[in-house]
């Protein structure tokens, strides 16, 4: 089973088309393995990015060198996970 | 005997579950309620539909269908609420009597089962199918870009690797096939409508091309109508459109095709996003999306009622 431990979502909100220019090239490199939730659209409205715990500093350094504003949306995945499993089971032993 | 009020709808569930309760559903409803099988899915799972109908011959249908991205775990469990819902309501409130006195509904719950049991079992965030990509390690096709729409440009991929990877050619999962093939061939659907999450926006086509829709004017006035209503209970705000210029260009997606194979009217929801969990909404969250969605689901359905054509 693939494990999310220290995955995070953020939520990224660009400014201007350059931002969402430089979104999209940031989202084609392959080697980061980055999972789009939202994409962007324009600028003002957010796009969530899954970025894994190896490639989360590279991720926010590129952010922050390019003034692009974002937020932690879910700040680890597989804590959510679990109590999405743990929920579940709750469930059925009801 | 079985029996649906033992079902927690406020919790997530198993496919096996859930194909059981589709049979609780039916045995509980025998006279509005059927489930039968359009096809299999790649891994050979069967791909079931549930038909409510009052009776009569091919009459006019609506499609509803649930979960092609398997990882939106919402719209299964949205589906699963609105299924008993359309069942339970059935002669007590007069919308949705009214909309079945005439018309079937068509219900698939799970649409990509192949996905959804890998989400349970292997990786919780898996949005595609699993058929084996040739010639690559990565498997799987998106099949919300599987459609012969304008398949292959905008918004989709070619790289197998990709979460938007397009597929070798348009309907080549069986996921899809199977859904054009029943359409095809009932020949009488005039609704079709597709529930994702999680952006909240009410969508129609066009996805593949900023042009609008010939009939764009009405399509917007109901979704605009069905949005404002879908607001009323929790103040859930949702944008509308089309797809191109709402979210951004989109080939191949199942509106598009429905839309233009003739089915007026065609639309694609993306439920509530509480703006901290995503495609991880929690379970006590599955109530209250329903609950909102299902005026919007009822406004679009009567209209089609009231606007035959």
């Amino acid at each position: 089973e693939k494990i999310f431990v220290g995955d995070q979502v953020l939520r990224i909100t660009p400014s201007d088309e350059e931002q969402i220019t430089l979104l999209r090239t940031l989202y084609e490199v392959t080697e980061l393995q980055l999972d789009v939730w939202r994409h962007p659209t324009s600028p003002g409205q957010p796009t969530d990015l899954r970025v894994s715990f190896s490639s989360l500093q590279a991720v926010k350094v590129f952010l922050e060198h390019h003034s692009i504003s974002y937020s932690i949306m879910i700040e680890n995945v597989q804590e959510l996970l679990d109590e999405e499993k743990k929920s579940m089971m709750k469930s059925k032993r009801i | 005997g079985r029996s649906t009020d033992s079902f927690d709808f406020a919790s997530y569930h198993t496919i096996d579950e859930i194909y059981d309760w589709m049979d609780t559903l039916v045995d509980g409803h025998p006279n509005l309620v059927s489930k039968f099988q359009i096809g299999q899915s790649y891994e050979n799972r069967p791909l079931y539909v549930l038909k409510f109908s009052t009776g009569g011959s091919n009459r006019p249908a609506i499609w509803l269908d649930t979960g092609i991205h398997s990882r939106e775990w919402i719209t299964q469990a949205t589906g699963l609420w609105t299924a008993n819902k359309i069942a339970e309501e059935y002669g007590k409130d007069p919308s949705i009597t009214a909309i079945l006195d005439s018309m079937d509904i068509f219900f698939e719950i799970i649409t990509n089962p192949d996905g959804f049991a890998y989400t349970h079992s292997s990786n919780r965030m898996w949005r595609k199918t699993r058929s084996i990509n040739a010639g690559s390690s990565c498997v799987g096709v998106d099949p919300n870009r599987n459609w012969d729409a304008g398949f292959g440009g905008f918004g989709s991929s070619s790289n197998p690797c990709s979460e938007t990877y397009h597929g070798p050619y348009p309907h080549s999962e069986r996921e899809v096939k199977s859904i054009v093939d029943f359409i095809r061939s009932h020949g009488n659907v005039k609704s079709v409508i597709s529930i994702h999450s999680y952006s909240q926006m009410l969508l129609f086509p066009y996805g593949y091309t900023t042009a609008p829709a010939p009939d764009y004017q009405e399509l917007n006035e109901l979704a605009k109508k069905a949005v404002t209503d879908l607001a009323a209970l929790y103040g859930t705000k949702y944008t509308y459109g089309s797809i191109a210029d709402t979210i951004y260009l989109a080939d191949g997606t199942t509106v598009d095709w429905a839309y233009e194979n003739g089915i007026k009217y065609s639309f694609t929801f993306e439920l509530r996003d509480t703006g901290r969990y995503g495609f991880l909404l929690p379970s006590s969250q599955i109530i209250p999306t329903a609950t909102e969605t299902w005026p919007a689901l009822l406004d679009i359905m009567v209209h089609v009622l009231e606007h035959p054509y």
